[in-house]
């Protein structure tokens, strides 16, 4: 939308309504963090700042376009809209975006099929010419998270939206993240230069290798290859698709001697949050006993030159296999990553360590990698209602998950891969409260793209309701797997017992997790976690200097009724000047615009007030009130003048016999 | 041992539905499925 007037400080203030659902807070939480790794927009709980966006369970997913500087401005995640792309999709408005459908040349790149559009719902295709809203010079974007899908608004079966280039007809819609051209307009839009919380990326494309640099006091050293006597034949970016192309950095132990170590560290990085989470690929040929350590070195004043700070050794045998890792990082200064290899013993006259697609952000790590080998093969060979399952994992809180996949969907959904998260318990375990209260466990299929800015990776969460009910029984649904599950044998011969699943049928479909890197070298992986939510369960402080917001009444309670009836009781009230009609107590008032000096008031916002009519105001009263205590002076000094004077005329007549 | 075996709990309610789904559901009558307008953006339609 074109005006600045429209733009939200780059650090948004927000508050959470107490009638949003747990896991809806946790995955807008998430969906900030999107934000804060890919764009320079920032949220902070709402400290009593003019204007804020408050967040509420309203009976949709909506929100208004740009900032509207109507002080509290709100924000719905209903009901099925806890979906990550659902809410950075209902920001992307609240920031001032539009569909891309709406885009003054939409007509060069979609065709609409006016005839198929349900009645009443045309206006939903319009077009917005560019003195209205501005494409930002970002072409048309058929992947876009703002895009409709090609049977938005239909009457029958036949899409509405039939793309002009064919093979972006089931592109549109996607629902998964961000698109490069969204962050592109985000980032134009708002003047960012860079992720808030992003460190580094490097695929070791380029011979620079990112600012990377060969440690000092080491014996051997790192080297850019395409290949590995030993292993890896190829990269794992391009994985040797791109001829020229697709390096990663390897050290030979093959030809190392014994005790030499190898340093690689990153350039120069500069923390905010004091947390980080260092992911990348490590492919092991080498011997058994060599290995890859990670270090970080910190600088300050008193250690110019940096100091060594061990964090962790990558563990595992060698494999023929680039493996995903995660380290988890705590550096609050400027600092360096570093990667050790050495060789520390006899081994393979050939292979060695390689690293390839290195990330770094100020993120927390995913707890749990599951890795589906040839997976493509798993899709197109399982049967439909038949599941996977992932091994169990244990949350730092003693619970244990896993995660349930249909690799060709749920009974009735060919062509989806279908997710549920499932509590698992054995018969020795305790410690454990049950119902298991308030843990959000999340499925994300990972987009392997190399760079973490471009990933579009496809997540869901479910959270655990200890007071949720199974529909079918009057069981808690969360409860005792040992009490709501079944028992189940594992392929190494464990016993345990697995609770029911919560998740969805249409996780994913499978055309798009045949498209972008959802699968690489043939391998999907999924990286879950489970996270305490409970804090979570409890109202966000309002500010002490600020009014408290006013309670979701009709409007923003739960189901339906609450915006459908702000449409409704709104038909017939006209609010002026920028004023917005909602139900407040079952009546259709207006809110007024409000702006730092000044003010709408009065039932349809037809006033104008501001700062200085108050000082007017205040300065007009005060001298009304001066000179009406003058005139009541001045006639009371007139009045008792007369009457003395009376008594002063009557003084005269002389009383007779008064001491008779 | 188990009183019984609950079934999974499928949280889309077995339906792929996108927001304007959701909205029209909802019984939503927004602009463009989801967006809220103002008296200064409402379009004369």
């Amino acid at each position: 939308i074109i005006g600045d007037e429209y733009r939200w400080p780059k650090t948004i203030p927000y508050y959470m309504e107490d009638d949003l659902e747990i896991n809806a807070k946790g995955v807008i939480l998430k969906a900030f963090e999107q934000y804060r790794l890919k764009t320079c927009i920032d949220f902070k709980p709402w400290s009593g700042e003019s204007n804020y966006i408050s967040i509420f369970k309203g009976g949709g997913c909506f929100s208004s376009v740009g900032n509207r500087h109507v002080g509290k401005q709100r924000l719905s995640i209903g009901r099925n809209c806890d979906r990550i792309a659902t809410i950075e999709h209902e920001f992307l408005h609240a920031l001032g975006f539009w569909h891309e459908m709406s885009r003054s040349d939409r007509d060069d790149y979609v065709r609409i099929m006016w005839d198929r559009i349900s009645e009443g719902k045309e206006n939903n295709f319009k077009t917005y010419d560019d003195t209205t809203s501005s494409s930002l010079g970002v072409p048309y974007d058929y992947g876009s998270m703002m895009h409709y899908s090609k049977n938005a608004f239909r009457n029958g079966t036949e899409p509405t939206i039939i793309t002009k280039i064919p093979d972006f007809s089931d592109v549109i819609g996607q629902r998964m993240e961000f698109s490069d051209s969204d962050l592109l307009k985000l980032h134009r839009l708002y003047n960012c230069t860079q992720g808030s919380t992003f460190l580094d990326s490097c695929d070791f494309e380029r011979e620079n290798i990112c600012g990377m640099i060969q440690g000092e006091g080491d014996q051997a050293e790192w080297v850019r290859v395409a290949e590995a006597a030993g292993g890896p034949d190829t990269d794992y970016s391009n994985m040797g698709k791109c001829t020229g192309s697709g390096y990663f950095m390897h050290f030979s132990t093959g030809t190392a001697n014994n005790g030499d170590t190898a340093l690689l560290e990153s350039r120069l990085l500069y923390p905010k949050r004091g947390f980080q989470c260092l992911q990348f690929f490590y492919y092991n040929s080498a011997g058994p006993s060599d290995k890859l350590k990670i270090y970080v070195r910190e600088y300050d004043k008193a250690n110019a030159n940096g100091t060594l700070r061990f964090i962790k050794t990558i563990d595992g045998s060698p494999q023929q296999l680039w493996q995903l890792h995660h380290v988890s990082l705590d550096v609050k200064t400027k600092f360096r990553v570093v990667f050790e290899g050495s060789k520390e013993g006899t081994g393979p006259s050939t292979g060695g360590l390689s690293l390839d697609d290195i990330n770094l952000s100020e993120t927390t790590c995913p707890e749990f990698i599951w890795r589906v080998k040839n997976f493509s093969h798993v899709m197109d060979n399982t049967t439909v209602n038949t599941p996977i399952f992932s091994p169990p994992f244990t949350s730092k809180e003693g619970y244990r998950f896993q995660m349930g996949l249909y690799p060709s969907g749920k009974e009735g959904y060919p062509g989806e891969l279908s997710a549920y998260a499932h509590l698992v318990a054995s018969a020795g375990d305790s410690g454990q409260k049950w119902p298991c209260p308030w843990k959000q466990m999340t499925m994300m299929l990972m987009d392997q793209h190399p760079h973490i800015l471009k990933r579009m990776s496809n997540q869901r969460s479910v959270t655990t309701d200890p007071n949720m009910k199974a529909t079918d029984s009057q069981q808690f649904f969360w409860d005792d797997p040992r009490k709501v599950g079944s028992e189940v044998t594992d392929a190494d011969g464990s016993r345990y017992f697995r609770g029911p699943g919560a998740g969805t049928a249409v996780y994913l479909t499978h055309l798009r997790a045949k498209s972008r890197d959802f699968i690489k070298g043939g391998d999907a992986i999924f990286l879950l976690t489970m996270e305490d939510v409970s804090h979570l369960t409890v109202t966000q402080p309002v500010p002490s200097t600020a009014e408290p917001p006013i309670t979701s009444g009709p409007t923003g309670s739960t189901g339906s009724t609450g915006s459908t009836a702000t449409s409704e009781n709104c038909l017939n009230v006209q609010c002026l000047n920028e004023g917005i009609c909602m139900v407040d107590a079952g009546k259709a008032v207006c809110r007024c615009a409000v702006g730092d000096d000044w003010w709408y008031y009065g039932d349809t916002c037809q006033n104008r007030g501001s700062v200085m009519d108050k000082t007017n105001l205040a300065l007009a009263t005060s001298l009304s009130v001066l000179a009406v205590m003058l005139l009541v002076t001045v006639v009371s000094v007139i009045c008792v003048k007369k009457k003395y004077k009376k008594r002063r005329g009557d003084s005269s007549f002389i009383m007779a016999n008064v001491h008779a | 041992l188990p009183t019984e075996k609950l079934s999974d709990y499928d949280v889309d309610g077995g339906r792929d539905l996108d927001i304007f789904d959701i909205n029209e559901e909802a019984g939503l009558d927004l602009a463009e499925g989801d967006i809220v307008l103002d008296g200064r953006q409402t379009r004369n339609s």
